[in-house]
């Protein structure tokens, strides 16, 4: 085949009991972002601007877990990763811990291509960030009031255990993409 | 989590991982999607992107085993992501996406859904969420 793309948002238990009207806009930002893959690789665009392109598009999605839309950390904070690899030539770029990154996948192809490493973390990252032009946001963008609330949930439900031994069984039964 | 993979006219192969991590996470733990090899890899054979459990995904070095399967059997990508999922990880444990240097693309996952799509040039579509 000429060019092929594939992309998701994300696996773990979602109940199929979701309202059509939430199911529509899961299928409708899948789609929106297929599109944007489309168009990059029939214009004869790169493997590389056709992955970059697609994640952020999902990034910037409030449905996904990345970008806007990112779950919360136990502090009630977001703290974000991402990774790109061009299989041409092996070059890879990963960054972990983002706080004000917008696009985390664009600030990973900027270390791929730019730098002389491969992965940078937490206050590394954001200092790396700084000396680029990815677009920066304060850590509330990434809130969403359907992933407060979760997060709530979950504080509630942790705060419910008594010992730390069933707090650790408790996260270790939610782990999700 | 959120990834995508793609085989561009030149043949090149290139695969990307973006994620917030999992609910509730602790100070500093990092998943998967950031370990190239483990969420997110890509060489001349194929590309692959990953979602779910990261611990998981990482001790089973689970992107990077699926392109070595193909590459040292001879395996298809369609069989060596099959492989990873039912014989590296455990039910419940993750989803991948890849596609290979022809262009052939594979969506596996042992959970209960993965929010996934696909498009080649030939115009094989695939949107979907459940089995």
């Amino acid at each position: 085949k000429e060019w092929a793309i594939a992309l998701h948002g994300g696996a773990g238990t979602i109940s199929q009991d979701l309202p059509d009207s939430v199911k529509a806009r899961y299928y409708a930002g899948l789609e929106e972002a297929l599109r944007v893959g489309e168009l990059v690789l029939r214009d004869g665009g790169t493997a590389l601007d056709a992955v970059e392109n697609v994640v952020n598009t999902l990034e910037d999605n409030p449905l996904f877990n990345a970008g806007r839309g990112a779950v919360f950390t136990a502090e009630g904070r977001h703290e974000l990763d991402a990774a790109i690899m061009d299989g041409s030539t092996l070059a890879a770029g990963a960054v972990t811990g983002l706080t004000t990154v917008k696009n985390p996948v664009s600030l990973a192809r900027i270390v791929m291509q730019e730098s002389r490493h491969i992965f940078f973390s937490g206050v590394g990252a954001e200092e790396y960030a700084d000396q680029t032009s990815v677009e920066r946001v304060d850590n509330d963008y990434f809130h969403t009031q359907n992933r407060y609330e979760q997060w709530q949930r979950s504080q509630e439900q942790a705060s419910a255990e008594s010992t730390p031994m069933t707090m650790e069984k408790w996260i270790e039964d939610s782990k999700f993409g | 989590t959120v990834g995508a993979v793609a085989l561009d006219s030149e043949g090149r192969l290139a695969a990307a991982t973006s994620t917030g991590g999992m609910t509730n996470k602790q100070f500093g733990r990092v998943g998967d999607v950031p370990i190239i090899g483990s969420g997110t890899f890509a060489n001349h054979v194929a590309a692959v992107s990953a979602t779910g459990w990261g611990e998981q995904i990482m001790r089973n070095v689970s992107a990077n085993t699926i392109a070595n399967h193909m590459e040292f059997t001879g395996s298809s990508l369609e069989e060596a992501m099959n492989f990873v999922v039912t014989e590296r990880l455990n039910p419940g444990d993750a989803g991948f996406i890849g596609v290979d240097s022809l262009g052939n693309i594979s969506m596996q996952m042992n959970t209960a859904g993965m929010f996934r799509a696909s498009l080649d040039a030939d115009g094989n579509r695939t949107v979907m969420i459940w089995q």
